[in-house]
């Protein structure tokens, strides 16, 4: 699988607090 | 085309890209707080949020519609919408109260959505939801029976417009004058590439 979609991935990593 | 008029109804594509670019980012936060979407894996969270992102803006878009000048306010007087500006968007007007938040959720988990891998576990969690949305229905709208039925017709129409975006966008997209217009998360987001 390709390791795209870089901004979602951080967006979805990223700690909201 | 290229006639005048095209072109001026796209002279605020540059504003209303970074409107849904911020919008994609709030999608995402209010997705991580519902519980079970960060227990799926990375390729199901984004194939979610890629196909359905849209539709859960256009359902936000409605709060900010005034029937009375029949326009979205975007930020003060000078970032008006009228419908002609976005004729495809408008999807009727929701009422928006907590429901629209389930409603949300469940659009978020369709397990139909094209790129998803876990269809067991996200249709499981769109179960749970429905089963939140109509015991909220029972407490506060006693009497709309036809409430639950109703909304579930409108994720379809949802999709339709989903559809519809999608055609659009690609065809917007295909444009390099308008396309570098759009923000590099907008890109991401509405592209064709599938995790």
């Amino acid at each position: 699988k390709k390791k795209d979609n870089a901004l979602l991935r951080y967006l979805l990593d990223k700690d909201d607090n | 085309d290229s006639s005048e008029e095209d072109n001026s109804r796209l002279s605020m594509l540059p504003h209303l890209a970074d409107l849904v670019s911020y919008s994609i980012q709030k999608v995402i936060g209010f997705a991580k707080m519902i519980p079970g979407f960060r227990d799926l894996t990375a390729e199901d969270q984004i194939a979610l949020l890629k196909s359905s992102a849209i539709e859960i803006i256009m359902l936000r878009s409605n709060q900010s519609f005034s029937l009375e000048d029949m326009s979205w306010s975007c930020g003060g007087p000078d970032f008006k919408y009228c419908v002609n500006d976005v004729t495809k968007v408008h999807i009727g007007s929701f009422v928006c109260e907590s429901r629209c938040l389930w409603y949300e959720c469940m659009g978020l988990f369709s397990a139909d959505r094209p790129g998803v891998q876990d269809h067991a576990r996200i249709e499981a969690l769109q179960d749970r939801l429905c089963d939140v949305l109509q015991a909220y229905i029972r407490i506060h709208h006693p009497g709309g029976r036809l409430l639950y039925a109703k909304m579930i017709q409108k994720l379809a129409d949802l999709r339709s417009l989903n559809e519809e975006h999608s055609k659009q966008y690609r065809s917007l997209s295909f444009q390099p004058e308008h396309s570098m217009q759009l923000t590099p998360l907008v890109l991401e987001v509405f592209g064709s590439e599938v995790s």
